[in-house]
C-alpha cells in the first residue's frame, strides 16, 4: 500500500481537492483507495458527502479512543472509502500533547488491523501541528500541493524543515516524492518565476540527504478551473459531477503519473 | 482607534492580502495603522520585508514575555506600522496553554502602555486556536475575507459559533462588522449562489442577540488580480508595486467603505 500525506501549512493551495479527485480517479482505474480527512475544518467528509453527524467512528476516534483505522472506514464509491473528520478533531492535538506516543497514533491504530489498499492518501490541515506530525508519521510520502504564488513559496522552508525533523526523529521512511501545482495559470510571470525557483532549488539539492532530494516537480499541473469549486457543494468528486471539464482531465492526467512515479524504497 | 481581525479559519482566503493592503490605504489617506502578524507562517511580515531574525521584538514575545505592543513596532511607512511574527511563534500555544489569563495576553499587552493610532488591523492565522482567541480577545471588530466558493462557506458555522463563544465567555464587546469578498470573480455561477447564501443568512439573523447580527456584506469586492499576488515577492504594498491596477483601486475602494461604516459602540 502506497501512503501519501497531501501536505502544505499553506492555507487553500488545494489540498482537499487534490485528494478528493486524485482519490477518486484512482479509485476509477481500479485501484482500491483510503481518503483520510486530517482537518478539523472537515472539508473533505463534507465535499463526499459524509455528514459529520452520522458517523459512527471518525478519526478523532482513530487518535484518541484507540478505534482500528480499518474500523472507521467508510465507502463513499467502488474502491473509495473514507476515514471522515469531525469538528471534536479540534480538540486532539490538545487532548494528544501529554500521551507518550503523541506523534505515532496514527501509525499505531493503522497497523492495528490489517488493510487491503493499494493506495491511502491524508488531506493534512493547513498547520504544523500534532495532526499533521500524526500524518508524516504514518506515510512513506508527501506530495506538496503548491499554488505557484510567492507567499506560498516562502511558507516552503518551514515544510521542508518540519518533514526533516519528522524523518530524524519519528519515521526513518519519509519522503518527499513529488510537488504539485495547483490552481495552475500559466499565462503570469509570476507563475514561471515560481516554477522555476522550485526546480532550481530541487535540482541543488539532489545529492544531500535530505527528504526532497528525490522529489520531482510532476508534469501535470492542475489549472485552475471553477468547476473544481463547484462539486463539493454537490457532494461530488469532479468525475461525477463534470467528467468533461480540465479539472477532471487534469486529475485523470495526475492519476496515471503519480502510479507511474518510481518510489526509492 | 478601531481594532479589527481578519478572521477565517478556511486557508488561503485572502487573509494577510487584504490586512497588508488596507492598512496601506489607511495609512495613505491619513489614518496612523497598525498592522500585527498573528500567523506563524509570517506571512505579513514577508510581505512588507520584515526579515524575522532581524526584529529585536515580535509578537511571540508581546505574547509570552511581557512586552507591550507598544514596545514591538516597526515602522514600515508613514503612519504604518507592524508588530512582527517569527517562528517561535508556532510555539505560543502550547506555551500559553497552562496561563490563566492565556486568551487575554494579547489584550493586557496592547493596553500596559499607550497607543496613539486610529486603526489596528490583526492578520490571523487559518485555525480557531489560541492565537486567534487572542486576537478576537482583544479586538472590538471582525471581518471575515471570504472566497465564493462552497468549502469556505462550509467552514463558516464554526467560524461564527467560535465567535459567539468569545463573545460569552471572554469579550462581550466583540461583533462581527462585515463580510469582505475576496478573489472575486463576478462570472462564474457559483459566485452568485454563495454571495446569496450569505445575504440570506445575515438577513435571517437580524434580531437575534448573536455578534453577526448586524454584520453587512461589503459593497465592496476584492477582484482577483495576479498583481496581488505578485507585490509580496517585492515586499510591497499594492500601492507602491501597481498603483493603477484593479487590486489597487479595490483595496482603495475598500478603505473608504470601512472608513464610513456605522459601529454600533
Ligand atoms: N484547480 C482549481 N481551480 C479552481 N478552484 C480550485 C482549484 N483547486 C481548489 N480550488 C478551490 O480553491 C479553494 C481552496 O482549495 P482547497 O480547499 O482544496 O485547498 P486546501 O489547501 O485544502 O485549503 P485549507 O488550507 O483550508 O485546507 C476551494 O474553495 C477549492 O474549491
Ligand atoms: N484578489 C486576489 N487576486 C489574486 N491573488 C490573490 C488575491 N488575494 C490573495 N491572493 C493570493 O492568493 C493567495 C492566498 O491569499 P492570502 O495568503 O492573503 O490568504 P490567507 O487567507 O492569508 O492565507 P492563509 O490561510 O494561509 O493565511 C496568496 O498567494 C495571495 O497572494
Ligand atoms: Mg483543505
Ligand atoms: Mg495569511
Amino acid at each position: 500500500m502506497r501512503t501519501i500525506a497531501f501536505f502544505n501549512q499553506k492555507g487553500g493551495v488545494g489540498k482537499t481537492t487534490t485528494t478528493v479527485n486524485l482519490g477518486a480517479a484512482l479509485a476509477a482505474v481500479g485501484k482500491k483507495t483510503i481518503l483520510i480527512d486530517m482537518d478539523p475544518q472537515t472539508n473533505l467528509s463534507f465535499h463526499l458527502g459524509l455528514e459529520t453527524d452520522k458517523v459512527k467512528h471518525s478519526i478523532y476516534d482513530v487518535l484518541c479512543q484507540d478505534v482500528a483505522l480499518a474500523d472507521a472506514l467508510y465507502p463513499v464509491a467502488d474502491r473509495l472509502s473514507v476515514v471522515p473528520a469531525t469538528p471534536d478533531l479540534a480538540g486532539a492535538e490538545v487532548e494528544l500533547v501529554n500521551a507518550a506516543d503523541r506523534e505515532s497514533r496514527l501509525r499505531k491504530m493503522t497497523a492495528a488491523k490489517p488493510l487491503e489498499y493499494d493506495f491511502l492518501l491524508i488531506d493534512c490541515p493547513p498547520s504544523l501541528g500534532l495532526l499533521t506530525i500524526n500524518a508524516l508519521c504514518m506515510v512513506t510520502e508527501v506530495i506538496i500541493p503548491l499554488q505557484a504564488h510567492f507567499l506560498a513559496l516562502q511558507g516552503m522552508a518551514r515544510l521542508l524543515e518540519t518533514c526533516s525533523m519528522v524523518r530524524e526523529r519519528l519515521n526513518p521512511e519519509l519522503l518527499i516524492s513529488a510537488i504539485l501545482f495547483c490552481q495552475y495559470e500559466s499565462a503570469p510571470r509570476l507563475t514561471g518565476e515560481v516554477t522555476e525557483e522550485v526546480e532550481k532549488f530541487l535540482n541543488s539539492s539532489r545529492d544531500s540527504n535530505q527528504p526532497w532530494s528525490t522529489a520531482v516537480v510532476l508534469e501535470t499541473h492542475i489549472r485552475r478551473n471553477i468547476k473544481l469549486a463547484e462539486a463539493p457543494s454537490f457532494n461530488k468528486s469532479i468525475f461525477d459531477y463534470a467528467p468533461n471539464c480540465a479539472g477532471a482531465a487534469d486529475y485523470q492526467v495526475l492519476a496515471e503519473e503519480v502510479m507511474q512515479m518510481k518510489i526509492p524504497h
